[in-house]
């Protein structure tokens, strides 16, 4: 009867609202709960939409109370702008209500982008517009596919908690789904004759270009976020050797058997085609690897190790830099895994300041290769949560048996909230189990 | 909270939080839009009705009844 109630949390923003959150956005705020009137503060929308998820967790079940919150004061802003995650959802379809979880799932990590790895290889579940038969050749099956309605209610999903969604359309390699109908492939030869294999997109064909031209405006028209994921990575030049048109092309070119210098050539022209749409670009290492010339708010996302090392390289060419090497979370080991996650830190190279600074985050990975809806959001959480106290916290907020206590309240936490993340931390339970 | 805040400072000071007696208010001289509005209805029910939060962002039809027709003090007693 004696303890105080919390009547009411004072909201303020400081600045009129953005409609889409950017790299560029402003997530800091305050709160301060003193007496029988809290306030938040923000400078935008997108902090105060990070301030009243902490405000959440700061309210815990109480046995006298029902619900209690401590006099606290908080200030905060996040440590990197880009905190992402990637899922993978050509290798195995991921119906919309499951990414709408893991969705939800970040916003309780403060996580701020979804790096939506659409197609690839084995599937390709974008229903185009401009093409349909990509998908209608391309997809699993007619049910396996993300409808226009499906991508505009994930992205408006994501805004309202403050999530960028970036898409991914990897190519030249890893484009198999897109050959199904379209003859953009190279025509793989054995022998001097074809041999009904094909390889990566055919940069020797000006078809090649003008599809794309097509796709990537596309795209650009769907997807608002300011960047487009190029991806790049893994090219095999071998079909790109046993096709006389495209030796034929690389002869007239100069380009001698670099083909290199090819791929280099090939990931030129897309990147000035995603550029002359307004649209900017992240990319996988290799394209800067292989020396191409990219506009200079590209952003790289480092994937192989040693990551120190990889950092210090792209960092010095001078682009902005994403780490996702330590965090492939799609390999599971039996334990607390996450340790090792919780350790990997973006700035752990030997570079200047000035590189520092052009580190702007990094991404959890969970490739699909055996992750579905049955198992994504139970792989992925509450793991991803310490890839996204590393990109949110402050630098030395560094030690795992601290950190220990306070992720199996969040992993409760997600349990309460009705998702279902697994325990991490060896036997434990939660008041509150999982029972759907 | 997790991700652990910048800096943040508590005291066993507590006050109890009851969905009948609190309620978000937006400053008058704050700005504000959809999104904030949108967001402080999906924290009202995030914080008082968790165990159906999930089911009402992802299939509201399938829930409002359920939040509608509890009487809070049920859910306060939850």
């Amino acid at each position: 009867r004696d303890t105080p109630l919390l009547k009411r949390l004072n909201v303020y923003i400081q600045e009129p609202c953005e409609q889409y959150p950017t790299l560029e956005s402003d997530e800091s705020y305050t709160i301060v709960v003193t007496s029988d009137s809290a306030v938040l503060e923000a400078v935008s929308i997108w902090g105060a939409i990070r301030g009243l998820e902490t405000f959440s967790h700061l309210i815990y079940p109480d046995d006298n109370l029902g619900l209690a919150i401590n006099q606290t004061t908080i200030i905060d802003f996040p440590r990197f702008q880009h905190r992402g995650l990637l899922l993978d959802t050509s290798r195995h379809f991921i119906s919309i209500k499951t990414l709408k979880i893991n969705l939800e799932a970040m916003s309780n990590s403060k996580m701020n982008v979804f790096h939506f790895h659409i197609v690839d290889d084995q599937s390709f579940p974008y229903e185009s517009r401009s093409f349909p038969d990509l998908s209608g050749a391309g997809a699993y099956n007619q049910d396996h596919v993300y409808s226009q309605e499906d991508i505009a209610s994930l992205i408006e999903f994501a805004r309202q908690r403050g999530i960028r969604v970036v898409v991914e359309f990897d190519s030249p390699g890893h484009t198999q789904s897109w050959g199904r109908v379209i003859d953009i492939l190279t025509h793989c030869y054995s022998g001097g004759k074809p041999n009904n294999e094909f390889g990566p997109m055919d940069p020797s064909r000006n078809s090649t270009f003008n599809f794309l031209k097509k796709m990537f405006s596309e795209v650009a028209t769907v997807f608002p976020d300011h960047y487009v994921h190029l991806g790049g990575d893994e090219v095999d030049f071998d079909c790109w050797r046993s096709n006389p048109d495209v030796q034929a092309f690389m002869k007239q070119m100069g380009f001698g058997n670099d083909y290199s210098l090819l791929e280099q050539y090939y990931m030129q022209k897309v990147v000035d085609i995603v550029g002359s749409t307004g649209k900017g670009y992240a990319v996988w290492q290799e394209i800067i690897d292989n020396n191409v010339t990219v506009k200079a708010d590209t952003v790289v996302e480092v994937w192989k190790d040693p990551y120190p090392d990889e950092l210090a390289r792209v960092t010095k060419l001078g682009y902005r830099t994403l780490l996702s090497t330590c965090w492939y979370l799609n390999y599971i080991s039996y334990g607390k895994d996450w340790v090792n996650y919780y350790k990997c830190d973006p700035h752990n190279f030997a570079g200047t300041d000035a590189q520092k600074k052009l580190v702007v985050g990094g991404e959890a990975c969970m490739w699909g290769e055996f992750i579905d809806a049955t198992n994504v959001i139970t792989t992925t959480w509450p793991r991803a949560a310490t890839v996204a106290e590393r990109l949110w916290s402050a630098a030395n907020v560094t030690d795992p048996n601290a950190a220990t206590p306070r992720l199996e309240e969040h992993r409760c936490r997600y349990l309460r909230r009705g998702i279902p993340a697994a325990p991490v931390n060896g036997p434990s339970y939660c008041d509150f189990e999982f029972n759907r | 909270p997790w991700p652990q805040p910048q800096a943040i400072h508590t005291t066993p000071q507590q006050y109890g939080v009851h969905p009948a007696a609190f309620h978000f208010l937006v400053n008058q001289t704050s700005q504000t839009c959809d999104l904030l509005t949108s967001a402080l209805d999906r924290y009202y029910k995030l914080i008082f009705y968790p165990y159906s939060y999930l089911n009402y962002i992802l299939d509201p039809e399938s829930v409002i009844d359920e939040i509608k027709d509890k009487p809070k003090k049920t859910l306060f007693d939850l």
